[in-house]
């Protein structure tokens, strides 16, 4: 375990608890996309099922835990407890689009033509554009909340510290996979645009709002 | 160099 690797697992930490405290506090969910949000708890699910085969640490089980019971929380609170705020008319990604192509991909490229590592694989591919809905909803209505734009950077934050983590590895410990790379890196492309709006306007007090 | 997955990322 490296600094990289830990502060990145850290930053995802802090932006799906940052996401739950935002909509519990405000009691709302406007301006969230559902439909990321359960793509999202697709990717934990299908991810994290060798939970049941094989036991790594304590950190790594506790971790893996924590991300599926928040994002079902934040899916549970999104569509059922506060769906009354939930902005559907917004939310209109298609998301089989993103899906359908993904899971193809995952039966073509991966590591072993087996259940749980196709599974693993799909996992990896669908995080890399599960925010596309989000980020498509934001650019729909030209606007977000400065607390969901804190959700997005840590979020964008933490695939890019994985990045540098596996650099790290590869020269210290030789490891290299194709696979989760190339979707890291495709993964952290997504957020750029994000970022670059982030630093030039949220972080100097402003809002975060798209030009008409 | 080609290794598989690393086991104990999240």
């Amino acid at each position: 375990m490296n600094i990289f690797r830990l502060t990145g697992d850290l930053s995802h930490l802090a932006a799906i608890i940052i996401l739950l405290l935002k909509i519990w506090k405000t009691r709302s969910c406007a301006g969230i996309s559902g439909k990321s949000q359960l793509l999202f708890a697709l990717v934990f699910t299908t991810r994290y099922l060798d939970l049941f085969t094989s036991f790594i640490s304590l950190y790594n089980t506790s971790m893996k835990l924590i991300y599926v019971a928040c994002s079902y929380a934040t899916v549970y609170l999104i569509y059922m407890k506060f769906k009354a705020t939930y902005d559907g008319n917004h939310d209109t990604f298609r998301v089989e689009f993103l899906v359908v192509p993904v899971g193809g991909l995952s039966f073509l490229v991966n590591h072993d033509f087996s259940p749980l590592e196709i599974l693993w694989t799909f996992s990896i591919y669908l995080e890399s554009v599960a925010i596309l809905p989000q980020l498509f909803m934001i650019s729909k209505t030209g606007e977000a909340e400065t607390i969901t734009t804190h959700y997005l950077f840590f979020l964008g934050l933490y695939r890019a510290l994985y990045l540098i983590n596996w650099i790290w590895r590869y020269y210290f410990e030789g490891f290299f996979d194709l696979i989760a790379v190339v979707a890291g890196v495709v993964q952290t492309i997504l957020y750029c645009d994000f970022f670059y709006l982030y630093v030039t306007k949220v972080l100097k007090g402003k809002k975060l709002s798209l030009p008409a | 160099c080609h290794r598989k997955k690393a086991k104990d990322e999240l």
